[in-house]
Formats: C-alpha cells, sequence, structure tokens
C-alpha cells in the first residue's frame, strides 16, 4: 500500500481538496469568518458529492481514495454545472 | 452520460472548426493526425461534419495556451489539468483549449493528445462528464492505444441522445464498462499476481486484493500502457516471479509476442483459452477448447502423452474462460459459472457464480 495522507502536510491536503472542490465541485469559499449556520459544513457536503460522482465511499473525508482521484490528471470543465 | 445543463446543442450539423496554434511537443503533422482522428470519433456515430476552416469565427477553435489565458479558467501547468472546452454557442462557445504545459504526444508517452481531444469536443458538442468510469467523458485522464480506441456505449448513447443516429442500417455500438457486481460478467483471463487477482475484461482488468473490500476496476493500460486489450490467457509463475500474458496476434514490446509454439503446441493450435500453474508441481495447465495440455516449467517442455479431453480429468466444465489457482484449490470459469476443482481428489467441489470474489 502508498504510503497514507498522514505523512503530508495537513494544510498541503486541506488546500487540495478545497482547490479541486472549487475548481469541479462549485465550492464557494470567501475566506470570511463567519458563523456556522445550522452546522451545514458546504465543504464536506462538496466532498460527498464528489466522492458520490466517482463511486467513492461517501464519507465525507479527504481519504486516500479521495485523495487519489484528486491528484489524477484531468478535463478542466468542472463535474456539476451551475 | 449528462447532457450541459440548459441542454445546449449546435443547430447545425455541419460544424466548422479552426486550429489557433501547435504544441511544440509534437510534429505539427501528429497534432494534425490527432485532431482529424477525434473529430472523427464523433462525426461517425452521430449525424455531424466537421469541417476546417481559417475563418475566425469557426464553430470550433483549437488552440494551446498557458496559464492565464483571458478566459477566466487559468491552466495550472503540468499535470492537473490538462485542458478545457466550451458548450455549444457562439464565440467562445465549443472552443477547446489545451494546456500548452503538458507533454502532448501521439502515443502513451505524457498525455496522449487525441484521446483528451476526443473528450473535449465531447463538451464542445454539449456533453458533461459522465459519472462511468470507462466512458470517454469520464474527467481523469485514462490512456488508450489510439489504434485500439472504441467509443465507448455511454458517450453513444449521450451524443445521439443530443444529435440523433447516424443515417447506417447498423448503428454503431461500443464497449460497455464492466459491473463487478454484474451477475452476467464473464472473464477473458483471470490470474493471480504477487497474492492479488486480477482479472481481464476486455481493455478492463478487475483487481481483488485479498485485504481490501472493495474491487478496483481499472484499464489495463493504467498499469501495463503497452499490454493488447482482450487478453485470452494468463497464468503467473510464482518461481519466477513472472505473469505470462497469451492473446492470438499480439503486438507488444521488443522481443515479444513469442510465438505460443515453442512452448510445444502443435502448430494447429492458435491461440489459448486460458492457463493456471501449479506452484508445488511446477507443472502449468493450458486449455485449448475442450483439450488440455500441461506444461513442465523445470524441463521448458510439453509432457508426454498431451493433448488430453479435459472432461476426462477435470469433469463437466465445459469449455475454459479463464482459470486460476489459489489455496490449493483450481477454479475454472466457464461463462458466468465458477467450478473449484480439488487437485488432489480430483474432484470439482463447488460451484458458484463468476462474480463471487467481488463481495457483492
Amino acid at each position: 500500500f502508498p504510503l497514507g495522507p498522514e505523512e503530508k502536510d495537513e494544510g498541503q491536503t486541506i488546500n487540495l481538496v478545497e482547490t479541486y472542490l472549487q475548481n469541479f465541485y462549485n465550492l464557494q469559499i470567501d475566506h470570511q469568518p463567519r458563523v456556522r449556520h445550522g452546522g451545514k459544513n458546504h465543504l464536506v457536503e462538496k466532498l460527498k458529492e464528489m466522492q458520490e460522482f466517482f463511486g467513492l465511499e461517501v464519507t465525507g473525508k479527504p481519504d486516500l481514495e479521495t485523495l487519489e482521484i484528486m491528484n489524477k490528471p484531468r478535463c478542466g470543465v468542472p463535474d456539476v454545472q451551475q | 452520460y449528462v447532457f450541459t445543463p440548459g441542454n445546449p446543442k449546435w443547430k447545425r450539423n455541419n460544424l466548422t472548426y479552426r486550429i489557433v496554434n501547435y504544441t511544440r511537443k509534437m510534429r505539427q503533422t501528429d497534432v494534425d493526425e490527432a485532431i482529424q482522428k477525434a473529430l472523427n470519433v464523433w462525426s461517425s456515430v452521430a449525424p455531424l461534419t466537421f469541417q476546417k476552416t481559417e475563418d475566425k469565427d469557426a464553430d470550433i477553435v483549437i488552440s494551446f495556451a498557458y496559464r492565464d489565458h483571458q478566459d477566466n479558467s487559468p491552466f495550472d501547468g503540468p499535470n492537473g489539468q490538462l485542458a478545457h472546452a466550451f458548450q455549444p454557442g457562439e464565440g467562445i462557445g465549443g472552443d477547446v483549449h489545451l494546456d500548452e504545459e503538458e507533454a502532448w504526444s501521439k502515443d502513451g508517452r505524457g498525455y496522449n493528445l487525441f484521446i483528451v481531444l476526443a473528450h473535449e469536443l465531447g463538451h464542445s458538442l454539449g456533453l458533461s462528464h459522465s459519472d462511468d468510469p470507462g466512458a470517454l467523458m469520464y474527467p481523469t485522464y485514462a490512456y488508450t492505444d489510439p489504434n485500439e480506441f472504441i467509443l465507448p456505449q455511454d458517450d453513444i448513447d449521450g451524443i445521439q441522445a443530443i444529435y440523433g443516429q447516424i443515417n447506417a442500417a447498423v448503428q454503431p455500438t461500443g464497449p460497455k464498462t464492466p459491473q463487478a457486481c454484474d451477475p452476467n460478467l464473464t472473464f477473458d483471463a483471470i490470474t493471480t499476481l504477487r497474492g492479488e487477482l486480477i482479472f481481464f475484461k476486455g481493455r478492463y482488468m478487475l483487481r481483488k486484493h485479498p485485504e481490501r473490500a472493495e474491487t478496483e476496476l481499472n484499464f489495463i493500460s493504467l498499469f501495463w500502457p503497452k499490454l493488447p486489450s482482450g487478453i485470452q490467457a494468463a497464468y503467473e509463475n510464482i518461481e519466477k516471479d513472472e505473469v505470462l500474458l497469451f492473446k492470438e496476434d499480439m503486438t507488444v514490446p521488443h522481443g515479444y509476442p513469442k510465438p505460443i509454439h515453442r512452448l510445444g503446441f502443435p502448430k494447429t493450435v492458435k491461440r489459448v483459452n486460458a492457463a493456471y500453474s501449479d506452484e508445488t508441481t511446477g507443472k502449468t495447465y493450458f486449455f485449448v477448447a475442450d483439450r488440455y495440455w500441461r506444461y513442465d516449467e523445470n524441463k521448458k517442455s510439453m509432457d508426454q502423452g498431451y493433448p488430453r479431453k479435459i472432461v476426462h480429468d477435470f469433469g463437466k466444465i465445459g469449455r475454459v474462460d479463464a482459470a486460476f489457482q489459489t489455496d490449493g484449490y483450481v477454479y475454472f470459469f466457464h461463462g458466468t459459472t465458477q467450478f473449484q476443482f480439488d487437485p488432489r481428489s480430483k474432484r470439482i467441489v463447488s460451484q458458484r457464480k463468476s462474480i463471487s470474489w467481488f463481495n457483492c
């Protein structure tokens, strides 16, 4: 098995996930401090949407398989479009 | 397949395209060939024609670009995003942009320009990303030998849902992506590989690691770009840490193919259906139609007294599609049926579905 992401920089992983979901799953991030509304975490929702699209186990967490897909070269057109 | 939201489509079927510039990574003639081939992928299954033009407002404008190229979607350098395209429409609509910083190629090295272009043209014609891992419109890059490329059924269904079928008595069809838990799934060949099981089907391989619950589906070319699809037989020689693959009329790297007759088959034998190797005895069994041969890996020659009838020594298992040995049992696959054979008692000890290994 390849080494898990925990050996990598946590920040690098979060940056990869956020950028990927912004580029291809329409995640809106405005970096403003914001009180959480009703517990809805958009990033987790979008991550689940991406995992469902790729037929991965829908965990809402950036697990190994999810990161493998995110590191794959791909088309720049978003997977979900407005 | 998925339509682009709003179902955009071209109002004409006779479209025009223009090539703005060329990548420096390939010869211009190879780029032209890749573009032509990519356009043919779609024109051969839908009533569409593509006419090359130098006209500024061609329907589809193809260009190679760097980083920020004024379309609000900057490229990201090597790897990552390889290209993008715009849905049908005026102006930038239909245009294809390719990242000039990618290692474009006409074969399995770097990124194959034909494969990426064919995918982007799907967007230019109104398709969005498909979640079928075998589809051309699947978002991640997967190399397939352009000479073997056949547009998958999912993509044919998608483009024909937008533009209709071609005017032909027989409609084109394409490969369907195998589903591990499809009860009708049959296999071309199966082999062990360092403790894993590899099931070959068309241009796919299903990979089952004993420690992982799920089954991985990949293109054969993901691991072995030079291997053809449609592997017919395979077995692992554990002693030599080697997996041998058999296919009639193979074209593979230097030193291969080796004619199967060097193993001792008579000239009348043209292909091998299945094979497995018994690690303990050093004997390899080859199954051809209703007979089998036994090869001695140590002596490197066929044993005397073969071929023999399969039914005589293995029972009523019919023609063998695929076979492998693990945990002392031999598993024979015939269509959607799998027979578990005990070589010690020389009896079939159980019969089950072909997909029993996939935890369905």
